[in-house]
This record gives C-alpha cells, sequence and structure tokens, in this order.
C-alpha cells in the first residue's frame, strides 16, 4: 500500500 | 479600511464552497491589489491557495493590509444568508474584530447586514517554491470531477498515469478496478471542452482519493482546471477566476 507524504516533506514553514 | 463588492454573491460563496470542506480556519489577508489566503488541511497533505484579484470585485478599496481571520463553518452561514443575485460587500475597519457582510438587491431595494466575529488564527505559512512541472494538463473541470468520483468509489488512491499522448486515471479496490482514459484533442466550437496536454517527463503518481474529492469541489469555480504533475512535488490543480485562483497542493502518496 503506497504511504501517503505530508506536505512538510516538501515545503518549508516561513 | 478595506470595502470590496462583489457584483454578484454567487461568486464568493462558489470560492469558499471550493475549499471549506478541507480547510476550517483561514486567515484572508487584504492588501490594495486584492485578497489572499493560504490554509493545510489538518493531515498537512493539501494546502489550499486563494487569490482574488481586484478586478474580481465590482469595487475594492484597502488602504491598509489587514488580516481577517475567518471560521468557514460560520462564514458560510452567513453566506448562506444572501441571495445569489444580491451584490456582497466586505467591510472591515483597520483592526477589525468583526467583518461585516452586506447583501443588496437593488431591484427590491433590499438590504441585509450581517456581522462575523473575526479570530486570531495561528497558521503556519508554507513557502511554495516556483517549480518546473513534468506535465501540465488542461481539461474540463466536469470531466475531471466526474473522473474523481466515479474511480474513488472503488479505492482510497488513484492514480495518474501520463505519458506523451495519454492520460490514464487508474484505481484498484477491493470491490474492483477502473479506469479512465483520455486523449488531448482541440474541441473548436467549444474551446473550454478541450484538452491539453504538455508532457516534459512521462509521470505515474498516486493520490489519496478523499483530498481529490476536496478538490473537486472547486470545480464551481471555472469550466477547467489545470492540472500540474512532478514526480518529485506535490501536484497543483488550479481553478482560475476571471482575476486569481483557487490553488490545491497536493503530496502524493508513495510505495514504501
Amino acid at each position: 500500500t503506497p504511504i501517503q507524504n505530508d506536505l512538510n516533506e516538501f515545503y518549508t514553514i516561513i | 479600511m478595506l470595502e470590496a463588492k462583489f457584483e454578484q454573491a454567487s461568486l464568493f460563496k462558489r470560492i469558499i464552497d471550493g475549499f471549506k470542506d478541507c480547510v476550517q480556519l483561514v486567515n484572508f489577508q487584504c492588501k490594495e491589489d486584492g485578497i489572499i489566503a493560504q490554509a493545510v488541511d489538518d493531515s498537512r497533505v493539501l494546502l489550499v491557495s486563494l487569490e482574488i484579484g481586484k478586478d474580481a470585485f465590482q469595487e475594492f478599496r484597502c488602504d491598509h493590509p489587514i488580516t481577517l481571520g475567518m471560521d468557514l463553518n460560520s462564514l458560510s452561514k452567513i453566506l448562506r444568508c444572501g441571495n445569489n443575485t444580491d451584490s456582497l460587500t466586505l467591510i472591515a475597519d483597520d483592526t477589525p474584530d468583526s467583518l461585516l457582510l452586506l447583501f443588496e438587491d437593488t431591484k427590491r431595494e433590499r438590504i441585509s447586514e450581517y456581522s462575523l466575529k473575526l479570530m486570531d488564527i495561528d497558521a503556519d505559512f508554507l513557502k511554495i517554491e516556483e517549480l518546473q512541472y513534468d506535465t501540465t494538463i488542461m481539461m474540463p473541470s466536469a470531466d475531471f470531477s466526474k473522473t474523481v468520483r466515479d474511480l474513488s468509489q472503488l479505492s482510497d488512491s488513484l492514480n495518474i498515469l501520463v505519458t506523451k499522448e495519454t492520460i490514464k486515471f487508474v484505481t484498484d479496490g477491493d470491490i474492483g478496478s477502473g479506469s479512465v482514459i483520455m486523449k488531448p484533442f482541440i474541441d473548436m466550437e467549444n474551446p473550454d471542452e478541450s484538452i491539453k496536454l504538455e508532457m516534459e517527463q512521462p509521470v505515474d503518481l498516486t493520490f489519496g482519493s478523499k483530498y481529490l474529492l476536496d478538490i473537486v469541489k472547486g470545480s464551481a469555480l471555472s469550466n477547467k482546471i489545470g492540472i500540474r504533475l512532478s514526480s518529485e512535488a506535490p501536484a497543483l490543480f488550479q481553478f482560475d477566476l476571471t482575476s486569481g485562483f483557487l490553488q490545491f497542493f497536493l503530496a502524493p502518496k508513495f510505495s514504501d
């Protein structure tokens, strides 16, 4: 089953 | 002072209906050139980015930047009180603790006025880099919406595969499997019905059905949806307004 990524893995919080 | 008048309340209703089911507390930032908002869903998988340019309004005035923190459930309740064809003016002072919503039916000389209490919302702001995407699709939003709704019944995941000439949506679940294959074409008589595909590299991506079901709720905003895909980044789903857009950035699923 594929695992769901979250956005934090791609974007930085500013 | 903010005074932002929509010619028809239905536009603001459709904008809010387009994303109120995936995020609840949203900061709307009002500046001299329009209103922007960004919010991430609770699971931090889907990011909504809204821009309503000043040209989308019949009248727009914002002297100083103002942030309006709103609970979209509460805002929706008030928006339902106005008729679609009423004009809607949003009014706030420079340090507001409430937003005034003024619905006007000019034909019947009827004015309804509501006040929405604002909230201090402590929300992260994510920096979204400008990306080179592998694939860009432009297609009728109704077609995308139907495809997502149909295939999502079968599984909690939906696969989008794009090759040079083909866009393929695939699902495989406990009760069975399904696929919808589309090819780019130009409809000369109804350009909005066309499907356009620009492909730098093939993509094969898997997304959570529940998030795609949230995204297609934006379809009431535009006849077309732009879908930009990259194997290395969240996908971008975009509905254009006459001035501005509603964007959804969706993190893909990866095979373990």
